[in-house]
């Protein structure tokens, strides 16, 4: 289970630092550039180093760090650590996110107001610790992702999002079949059926929408962690997110071992260190710990 | 939504570009300005006759902000850009009554 | 009266000037400005280090018009130098009290 | 407090400065911009071909003064940058609601 664990938050860096380079591309530019985008190398519009990881993998580490520190649920200590974050001068904050940590900073409120434009995905990418630190209770679990999204996102569309990408992260670290994740994403498109994914329309923004779609097309689609990463990436657009959230659902689902072993060595060091040394820590104290 | 327009040395310009960056300010427009006050400039030679050179190089920078974040903008910048020596600069604060990010169409301070 | 203040990528200028005068805008006044917001600068080798460039260079177009013009104008503006991509830039409304024509004198909007 | 945003001529920014300072006003911040307008730039000849240059090289001059004194300044920026030509540029006067003096921290019109 601490494999699997490690696997889902591993998947995560990993998707963002290989989605990182084909951010903002279309297919045909990235077809056009390097054929097939299936190696860790950096550049991007963030002009990265290879390795490099960005606001997706540093917001989800803000997060571990509040939680491991307050070793419960502190969803002031999240914003906090948000908010160091956000002065540390990151390689890039979304305009939603950086709304919602300036609101923080000025009135200490800890949820946004509803805002039609919160329909992204930043806050449905930082879903891997959330759903490590409560494996075991779904309950709780959607009680937490909700609180963590509205600290910038405060929309429907994205709390959907969170709640079925915690659920399925989770469910793939208990052992859930491909069929029963389907099962997952089918609940979704009946309550939103814009997500529905079956003719998948090739779109891969922010839009959490699309993002999901995108997400779900590969992940459905294909055999392997490997496989369905370079698929997302591959697609462009907010490739660095899409291939984050794939590869925390991917990783939960397949395993360590199924994750490429060059995409592991080429993750920055301290990073990868410290994605490991949270998701051990987090299921640890999560109710599935407690209870085994 | 107002803009704090502020005139400052142009050495300032990184120091009062990091402060404010940490107080969320997801961006800022920069000119090159010269500025004509008290601060007076070298006298220069030129074409063997010695003259004034009144106006100064300055930075100009231009942040378009909302409404609550204005005076711990404007006391951020104040702070950092102040040497104490005439010339030091202004901060002046106007209205700004519609703010469209040309990206996204997105309006009002969602824009900003 | 109102002053829309442009800030776009500087390959875009002909398309907006060309798009404004279509819409009967019969001046306007442009300045090079250096833009500092999400879209990144390339890295430049300096004494052996890589830096990142951070402020890009950006053009700065003002124009006075009448209110009646205003929303027209922004969403011309908007649509022309739209790519898509991060670092487009913004567009600013603001008041204008008095406009005055130096070469007649003419005030107020007949002065624009 | 009124900013008061003067576009000339280039060889008018002696007089003007001049006729101000006379006035009292005790600074300005200046800079180079480019004008459209109805004033025709000259035709160049650039890899064999004639073109129009559309852009004009003027000053911008920004003053910001008390309410008081916007009337006389605008009068005399007036006076003195009119040639009767063409392209002799813009006054536009619009509202200043803080003003701080980066040195000592001041505020308000004793910041001018
Ligand atoms: N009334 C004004 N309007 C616009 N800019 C001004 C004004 N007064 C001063 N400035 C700008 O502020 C700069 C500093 O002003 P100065 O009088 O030299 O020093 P101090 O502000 O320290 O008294 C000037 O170089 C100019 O750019
Ligand atoms: N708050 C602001 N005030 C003034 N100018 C700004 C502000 N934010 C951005 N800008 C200008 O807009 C440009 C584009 O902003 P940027 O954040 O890079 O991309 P986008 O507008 O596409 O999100 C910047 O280079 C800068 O010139
Ligand atoms: N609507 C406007 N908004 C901003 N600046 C303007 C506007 N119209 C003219 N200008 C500025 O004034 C200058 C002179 O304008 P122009 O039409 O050539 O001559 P005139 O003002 O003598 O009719 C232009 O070069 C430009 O810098
Ligand atoms: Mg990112
Ligand atoms: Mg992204």
């Amino acid at each position: 289970m601490l494999q699997r664990a490690k696997a889902a938050y591993l998947g995560l860096a990993v998707g963002d630092a290989l989605g990182a380079t084909t951010e903002f591309m279309t297919p045909n530019e990235i077809r056009a550039k390097y054929k097939i985008h299936r190696k860790i190398i950096g550049g991007g519009w963030l002009y990265l180093k290879p390795g490099q990881v960005t606001d997706d993998t540093q917001m989800s580490l803000a997060i571990g760090r509040a939680l491991l520190s307050a070793k419960r649920w502190d969803l002031a200590g999240i914003a906090d650590q948000f908010l160091v974050w956000m002065k540390s001068k990151p390689i890039d904050i979304g305009s939603t996110c950086r709304r919602g940590i300036r609101n923080y900073m000025l009135t200490g409120q800890l949820e946004t107001p509803y805002n039609d434009g919160d329909a992204g995905n930043g806050a449905a990418m930082r879903m891997a610790p959330v759903a490590l630190f409560s494996l075991g209770d779904e309950k709780v679990m959607e009680r937490y992702a909700l609180e963590q999204a509205h600290l910038t996102h405060n929309h429907p569309f994205s709390d959907a999002a969170c709640l079925t990408v915690g659920k399925m992260v989770q469910r793939a670290l208990l052992g859930a079949n491909r069929f029963e994740l389907h099962e997952l994403t089918r609940d979704l498109v009946d309550h939103h059926g814009n997500f529905r994914f079956n003719k998948y329309s090739g779109n891969a923004t922010a839009y959490v929408v699309d993002t999901l779609q995108t997400v779900f097309h590969y992940l459905f689609s294909t055999a392997s962690f490997e496989e369905c990463l370079i698929g997302v990436v591959n697609q462009g657009g907010d490739a660095d997110t899409t291939g984050a959230i794939a590869g925390m659902i991917a990783g939960g689902f397949y395993g360590l071992d199924d994750i490429p072993n060059r995409w592991l060595k080429k993750l920055n060091r301290e990073v990868r260190a410290e994605v490991e040394a949270q998701a051990l820590h987090l299921v640890r104290l999560s109710p599935w710990a407690a209870r085994n | 939504m107002k803009k704090v327009e502020c005139i400052i040395k142009p050495f300032k310009l990184d120091d009062v570009k990091n402060a404010i960056t940490e107080m969320g300010i997801s961006g800022m427009t920069v000119s090159e300005v010269r500025g004509f006050g008290r601060q007076k400039g070298h006298t220069e030679l030129y074409r063997g006759a010695e003259y004034q050179v009144d106006f100064l190089p300055k930075i100009k920078l231009d942040l378009v902000v909302t409404d609550e974040q204005v005076q711990a903008i404007v006391e951020a910048v104040q702070k950092e850009a102040c040497t104490g020596r005439i010339g030091d600069g202004k901060i002046f604060v106007s209205d700004v009554e519609q703010s469209v990010r040309i990206r996204t169409g997105e309006s009002g301070p969602d824009s900003l």
